[in-house]
């Protein structure tokens, strides 16, 4: 998270904290046996072994000797999803994990809520994104931390998102495609983002004081350049492939 | 000449004049002799009969005898007004043999050809005990009951005699006699006239275990008693019954007992005369009745079927426990409960009780837990209350559900719901907020 501050214990219960391959990523909680995460955080690995992927919760710092992992029983990306090695497409980027055992909820793990039915993304709606990603030092130096953080920010209008990544193509050759599965969010002066280490981690937007699962963290170029925005996998357009792969499983 | 076999006499048959109905030829002399079986008489019917008439039936006859006893002789034909034409009138044989002679001369009118006679004979049954009583002072039949069978009779005597070895007479003979039948009448030998002296008879009245045998005497009771100062006493004449358990009693004297509740299913009767004096004897009706079982009593928090004045023997009642309650007996449970008076006045089985059902422990709930709002132990009527461990779960349906234990021994809500309530996980909503006051 560049930007950002570092989140007090139990106020993003559903953060979770994924170690592929010794690549960090992140996840929400969805359900009791159910996370989401993106599809590009887990495809291509072996992910369902235990040796592979490790997923933690409930943490707002990663401590040695206080990880507990829980253990995943499938993996499950999304079909469409077909990022080949050249890493340029991000279109349907999301992915659910199944685990082998029920959580119990508590305080400091707790699901996040999926999109209603019908969900909007309301321009300029601020939105939380969080996760054990990157961060910014002072002098651009990219520290990678192990607390767990977070920033607001706004959901960019779609056309603007699209304007700003034609812009950066002029100038780079390997920048991936905007689609309608995807939304932007970020600020035009840059500084506050999500950024590498953060993928699959909720950006969330809060109705009626309950948090849903707006979005997951997908790409961008940089992270907290000026005139760039960070991009999500829009959630709400794969509700009936959430609920018929937890429902099938 | 040589034996012919031993044939059964016929029951029936038919007999003709040589050549009927050809004119029967001249200088006959034929016989036949006719049988049935012993017990039975021939009735014997002329058909037809066309022999040469005469006066007496002097030149051609048919000739009926019975041992050399004629019964008839018979000529002529039916409207001839000579002659002696037996018309259709059958004759009987005294027993079970005739025979028929038939002569004729070596002379027949030319004018007319007589062609014989036919007829038809048949065994009758003979009542033999129908006959008069003889009037030369011999024995009759049977001394005392004839009982007529097809082809013979049978002897028979009344209750206290037996039949003698010439199958006709009776003997006194009173021993023995076992009455088991639920009701039945007894009278001694000869009863309301005097027996022969020095009787002596044993009555064995013997019912079904579970019934008691009560004795009603009629009015006409004499046993011979004699006077002594101490009163009347059954010195040489008694009746003396004896009930299981109990002393024997002696009944004698001109007044028949009361009603005698022997309250046992047995009683002998032992009838005693001896050579001298006189007893006209006695009769009885004797009945029986159910034994009776204690009053069965009464069960808590149940009930006890039917409800009778009194239990007798192979009388049920059935034990149903209220609503909430179950039967149990020695520690087990009992889908249902009957018990029946026995023979010997007792309930084959004790009364159980009734027990109030529990439905064990509520189900748990997973994420949450149960509370008891009222009740006992799980038992009926019992409230428990489901909920949710919050804020993290909710109950599905979000309202708080009391259970209710019920008779079935089902948890059940008030809207009938047997499966225990749901939570589901409370999304989205943090325990703790991000504050940010900076502005």
């Amino acid at each position: 998270i560049i930007g950002g501050s570092e989140a007090p214990e139990n106020t993003i219960p559903w953060q979770v904290l994924l170690s592929v391959q010794g690549d960090r990523g992140g996840g929400m909680v969805i359900g009791d046996r159910w996370i989401m995460t993106a599809a590009h955080v887990v495809k291509h690995k072996e992910v369902a072994s235990n040796d592979v992927i490790q997923i933690y919760m409930g943490l707002t710092e990663i401590k040695t000797g206080s990880l507990s992992p829980v253990f995943a029983a499938s993996v499950h990306v999304h079909p469409d999803y077909n990022n080949l090695d050249d890493a340029l497409d991000y279109n349907n980027d999301i992915a659910l994990i199944k685990l082998q055992d029920p959580i119990t909820f508590n305080s400091s793990i707790m699901p996040v809520c999926l999109p209603a039915e019908g969900a909007t993304y309301v321009t300029g709606m601020m939105g939380l994104v969080s996760g054990f990603g990157v961060t910014e030092a002072a002098g651009n130096t990219r520290i990678l931390t192990n607390k767990l953080k977070y920033v607001h920010l706004p959901v960019v209008e779609q056309e603007t998102c699209s304007n700003s990544i034609t812009l950066l193509k002029r100038t780079k050759s390997d920048v991936p495609s905007l689609t309608n599965n995807m939304f932007c969010a970020g600020v035009p002066e840059g500084k506050k983002d999500s950024c590498q280490g953060d993928s699959g981690g909720p950006f969330t937007l809060s109705e009626d004081g309950r948090f849903w699962a707006a979005g997951i963290v997908s790409w961008g170029v940089n992270c907290g350049q000026k005139g760039t925005y960070g991009v999500y996998t829009r959630v709400a357009n794969y509700l009936d492939w959430i609920n018929k792969t937890m429902q099938e499983n | 000449c040589w034996r012919l076999p031993d044939s059964e006499p016929l029951m029936y048959g038919e007999v003709q004049s040589p050549q009927y109905p050809q004119p029967y030829p001249p200088n006959l002399q034929e016989q036949w002799d006719l049988s049935v079986p012993e017990g039975y008489q021939i009735r014997i019917t002329f058909t037809h009969l066309d022999i040469e008439a005469s006066a007496g039936c002097h030149y051609d006859a048919l000739t009926v005898l019975y041992d050399g006893k004629v019964l008839g002789k018979f000529c002529g034909h039916e409207n001839s007004a000579d002659g002696h034409h037996p018309g259709n009138h059958p004759i009987l044989s005294p027993g079970n043999r005739l025979t028929l002679i038939f002569l004729t001369d070596d002379n027949n009118p030319e004018r007319h050809q007589n062609v014989g006679f036919s007829a038809q004979y048949q065994a009758i049954d003979i009542d033999e005990c129908s006959a008069p009583e003889p009037g030369d002072g011999s024995d009759p039949l049977c001394s005392q009951i004839c009982l007529n069978t097809l082809g013979s009779y049978l002897c028979s005597c009344h209750h206290g005699f037996e039949l003698r070895s010439d199958q006709r007479t009776c003997v006194l003979s009173c021993g023995g006699g076992i009455f088991d039948e639920p009701e039945g009448h007894l009278f001694s030998p000869g009863y309301p006239n005097p027996p022969p002296h020095a009787v002596s008879c044993q009555y064995i009245i013997s019912v079904e275990n579970g019934f008691t045998v009560s004795l009603n005497f009629t009015d006409n009771f004499h046993i011979e008693s004699v006077d002594t100062l101490q009163g009347p006493v059954c010195l040489h004449h008694w009746l003396q019954v004896t009930i299981p358990n109990r002393e024997p009693m002696k009944l004698c004297g001109g007044t028949r007992p009361g009603l005698i509740v022997t309250n046992s299913n047995t009683v002998t009767l032992d009838y005693h005369t001896d050579n001298d004096g006189q007893s006209n004897g006695w009769s009885l009706d004797y009945s029986t009745n159910r034994v009776r079982c204690p009053f069965p009593g009464n069960v808590a928090k149940g009930r006890v079927t039917p409800i009778l004045t009194e239990y007798l023997y192979r009388d049920y009642v059935y034990v149903r426990c209220e609503q909430g309650y179950k039967l149990m007996m020695d520690g087990q449970e009992l889908d249902s409960f009957s018990t029946m008076c026995q023979s010997n006045a007792q309930w084959h089985l004790p009364l159980p009780e009734c027990h109030i059902i529990d439905c064990g422990e509520p189900e748990p709930l997973l994420n949450g837990g149960v509370t008891f709002m009222s009740g006992f132990q799980n038992q009926y009527l019992s409230v428990v209350q489901y909920h949710c461990n919050e804020p993290f779960y909710s109950l599905l349906g979000g309202v708080n559900v009391s259970f209710t234990c019920e008779a079935d021994r089902k948890w059940r809500s008030n809207n009938d719901i047997v499966v225990s309530p749901t939570c589901i996980p409370v999304c989205g909503q943090p325990t703790k907020h991000i504050s940010a006051y900076q502005r």
